[in-house]
C-alpha cells in the first residue's frame, strides 16, 4: 500500500492512497484502502492515510478517529495518531500505520509494525526518508 | 501558508538485516523521487489534490511497492486494486475497488471524486467509468512481477498446513503478511 498527504499553499489538506490489497485474498474482499474513514480521510483540520491489516483498519474507523480526535480534544496530529495505533488498535489485534498532517503542516508518522516505508517534507523544507523503526 | 507533504510505502515486518544496502538504496531513492514529484507541484502554487496524485503515482508505477505495478496477487493470480482519495476544502471523496486493468488507480479514485456523485465504483463498473473518463487501462500482463508471484506460491503451498508450520516458518514474512484473506 502506498499514500500521501498534502497541504498546499491556499491551506487544503488532501490524502490519498493505492494497494494491491492482500496476497492469497479472495472472495472480492475488500480492505481499508478505499474506503473514506478508515484508509483516507481528510479535514480541514487534518489528512491522513494508513497502510496495514484493512478489516482491523475498517472496524476502528482508523484516519476518521484520527481527526475526530484532533478536532474533538485538545490532542495533536501525532498524539491522536499514537492513540489510535498504539492503543486501540493494538487492543484489536491490528498492524500498520498511518501518516498524516495538520493545517500548520505539522506531520505525522505512527506504526505498531517493525518499519513503514516513510517520507516527508516539512514545512521549513526539510526531507526525511526512513524506513525501520 | 506552509506547504508540506508526507507519503508512505507500505508498513510491515521490514528488518535491516533483511535488506541489502543496494535495495534499501533503491527504496530510498523511489521515496524521493515520489515526494519530490508531490512537492514540486507544492512549490509552485499547486494544489495538494495533484500533490497527492503525483506523488502516489510515482509509487504506483514502480514494482517496489504492493500498489499499481508492484501489486500482490489474489488466491487466483489476478491483481485487484484499490485506491481512494479525499479534499478538505469540500469534503469530497473518491475511491475505486478491484479493479483490475487501471494503470493509476488514484487517478480513477479523483475522477469519480471530481466528475461523478458518487463516492465509490467497484470492479467492472468503476472500469467501464474509467473508459467514459479516458483514464488509462492496461492488460493484466501490466501487473506482473516475478517477486509478487513467487510470494503467493509460497502461500498457497503453505495455507493448507499452517498449523503445522514451524516457528520458523510462522514468522515468514511471506505467510505472515499474506493474512489469508
Amino acid at each position: 500500500t502506498v499514500g500521501a498527504v498534502a497541504l498546499d499553499v491556499n491551506g487544503n489538506i488532501t490524502a490519498g492512497t493505492s494497494t494491491g490489497g492482500m496476497t492469497n485474498k479472495r472472495y472480492g474482499r475488500i480492505g481499508d484502502s478505499p474506503v473514506i474513514g478508515a484508509g483516507t480521510y481528510a479535514t480541514p483540520l487534518c489528512g491522513v492515510s494508513a497502510t496495514g491489516h484493512g478489516e482491523y483498519f475498517i472496524r476502528a474507523a482508523v484516519t476518521h478517529d484520527i481527526c475526530a480526535l484532533v478536532e474533538y480534544t485538545d490532542s495533536n496530529i501525532q498524539q491522536a495518531a499514537d492513540t489510535v495505533i498504539h492503543e486501540k488498535l493494538v487492543k484489536l489485534g491490528g498492524d500498520g500505520g498511518v501518516i498524516g498532517l495538520d493545517k500548520e503542516g505539522n506531520i505525522m508518522m505512527s506504526f505498531n509494525t517493525e518499519g513503514m516505508y516513510r517520507g516527508s517534507i516539512d514545512k521549513d523544507g526539510k526531507v526525511t526518508i526512513k524506513i525501520y523503526k | 501558508s506552509s506547504i508540506a507533504l508526507v507519503i508512505h510505502g507500505g508498513a510491515g515486518t521490514i528488518l535491516k538485516k533483511n535488506m541489502t544496502d543496494e535495495l534499501e538504496q533503491t527504496y530510498r531513492a523511489k521515496l524521493e523521487e515520489s515526494l519530490m514529484a508531490g512537492y514540486q507541484i507544492l512549490e509552485n502554487g499547486g494544489s495538494s489534490t495533484e500533490a497527492v496524485k503525483a506523488a502516489i503515482v510515482i509509487m504506483e508505477n514502480s514494482p517496489l511497492f504492493n500498489a499499481g505495478k508492484g501489486s500482490v496477487f489474489t488466491h487466483d493470480g489476478k491483481n485487484e486494486l484499490d485506491a481512494s482519495i479525499m479534499a478538505s476544502h469540500d469534503l469530497s471523496a473518491g475511491a475505486v475497488a478491484g479493479v483490475s486493468h487501471v494503470k493509476n488507480p488514484i487517478l480513477l479514485a479523483d475522477k469519480v471524486r471530481t466528475e461523478s456523485k458518487h463516492v465509490m465504483m467497484a470492479r467492472e463498473g468503476a472500469e467501464e467509468f474509467a473508459k467514459e473518463h479516458n483514464v488509462e487501462l492496461v492488460d493484466q500482463k501490466y501487473f506482473y512481477t516475478q517477486r509478487r508471484w513467487e510470494q503467493l506460491q509460497k502461500v498457497l503451498k503453505s495455507t493448507p498446513q499452517k498449523s503445522q508450520l514451524s516457528e520458523d516458518e510462522a514468522k515468514n514474512s511471506d505467510v505472515k503478511n499474506s493474512k489469508f484473506g
